[in-house]
């Protein structure tokens, strides 16, 4: 059973701009 | 076959012929008889006690019959028409004369010599040059007044502690032959260390040369050049010399059989063993494992390339690394790998087993993910991520088994309820 790729759309960045991927 | 290296091509210690490096160079020369016409004379017999006889001559720059221009002190030497270059006439000392040869490049010089048309100098110097004419050192001096003429003893001994010293001596002074004496000058007579010049670098440098200069400091005379009808007496006192040769070996350090002209002419070694300059005096560009040596009749000391598996075109040599194994440390490692070798990724890539090191894609990026992941550099043969708690995958990619993907990027996977 493979687990689906983590999906970047659903993470909430509000609180972690300075994470955030550039091409998120 | 190539003298620089044996029949199963190994590097071994060459050098190139020895010759007269003199031979059909220009000298440059303070006086040469003939620019006005001008009668000389030679003493035809004058054994010791006898009245002298004459003959005369002129010497005259217009007339190739009556001409004795430098360029016949390194023609061809034909002993049976011998053609002299001829200095004015009475050039009497404190005034000297003075030849300069350049041998165009750095020559290990082994004899210098004079073959006289005249009766040889009462006092002359040989220097040598190492930088092109820059500076001159002493090779030696001849006089019969040592003392008095250069302030030097006569015929000094040698010991190791003076070997790079000029030495005086009245030997070959004497003015008889009247006509063709020779002055011959052996640059290692007399040094402790000629026997094992190999692993003598004093003497190595001593008899190194790029110029040769001769100063004619004194003539010669019978003590008749005052008295009253002197001008006869003086026409009769002149240099002149139908050979001058240097004897030696362009100087290649033992890293080349001989030397060629390059591109502008200039006389440089065909340096081999991986070696570069016009003397062989340094390592070609990326041989730099190892210190640059002269080659000696054991060791050929050829230089050796560093090794960069193939990702780096420069190196530099580091004295410390080479006493630990060898000296190479390679420069700007392509091909995202890393090391004094180039023999290892560079922080976030990772090895690929599947290739050798040497190939171009020999590293791999390590591509761990932006969130997943714990940082960015992966294990190194394996490629593995550091990944956070609840993540799993080579890159970190996915929530392991009994987790789900939450909304914040600080903890990307939540155990399920």
């Amino acid at each position: 059973e493979v687990m689906p790729t983590l999906d970047m759309a659903l993470f909430d960045w509000t609180d972690y701009e300075d994470m955030k991927p550039a091409d998120t | 076959p190539d003298p620089c290296y044996d029949e199963h091509g190994n590097p071994r210690r060459c050098i190139p012929d020895f010759v007269n490096a003199a031979f059909g160079k220009e000298v440059k020369v303070s006086s040469t008889c003939g620019k006005t016409t001008r009668r000389y004379c030679a003493v035809t017999s004058a054994e010791k006690g006898d009245d002298r006889t004459w003959s005369c001559q002129t010497c005259d720059a217009s007339d190739p019959k009556k001409y004795h221009p430098p360029a016949y002190l390194t023609d061809l030497n034909n002993p049976h028409n011998l053609t002299c270059w001829q200095s004015e006439n009475f050039i009497q000392y404190p005034q000297n004369v003075t030849l300069t040869l350049s041998l165009g490049k750095k020559f290990e010089v082994t004899y210098v010599s004079l073959q006289f048309c005249s009766s040889r100098p009462e006092s002359m110097v040989i220097y040598k040059s190492m930088d092109y004419g820059k500076t001159w050192v002493t090779f030696q001096f001849y006089s019969s007044q040592c003392k008095k003429m250069y302030n030097k003893p006569n015929r000094a001994v040698i010991t190791k502690q003076n070997e790079q010293e000029a030495v005086c001596t009245d030997s070959h002074t004497d003015m008889y032959p009247l006509t063709g004496g020779l002055i011959a000058f052996s640059t290692l007579d007399g040094r402790p260390s000629a026997h094992d010049f190999d692993n003598s670098p004093v003497l190595q440098d001593w008899v190194t040369a790029t110029d040769i200069k001769v100063i004619f400091s004194r003539l010669h005379t019978f003590g008749d050049e005052n008295e009253d009808d002197s001008e006869l007496a003086r026409d009769s006192y002149f240099y002149a010399v139908s050979d001058l040769q240097v004897g030696g070996r362009c100087k290649c350090n033992g890293h080349a059989s001989r030397c060629v002209k390059d591109r502008d002419g200039s006389l440089v070694c065909e340096c081999k063993h991986n070696t570069a300059g016009p003397e062989c005096d340094r390592c070609k560009p990326f041989h730099y494992d190892r210190p640059w040596q002269r080659a000696t009749a054991r060791e050929a000391n050829e230089c050796v390339a560093c090794n960069c598996n193939l990702h780096a075109r420069r190196c530099r040599f580091n004295m410390e690394l080479y006493k630990l194994h060898s000296g190479g440390v390679c420069l700007k490692c392509r091909h995202n790998t890393a090391g004094r070798h180039c023999h290892y990724c560079k922080e976030g890539y990772f090895r690929d087993l599947s290739k050798p090191i040497s190939h171009r894609k020999a590293c791999k990026a390590c591509d761990c993910h932006p969130v997943g992941a714990a940082g960015k550099t992966c294990n190194q043969t394996t490629g593995q991520c550091p990944c956070k708690d609840g993540v799993t995958g080579i890159t970190c990619n996915r929530c392991s088994k009994g987790y789900q993907q939450s909304r914040s990027p600080i903890a990307p996977c939540i155990k399920i309820p």
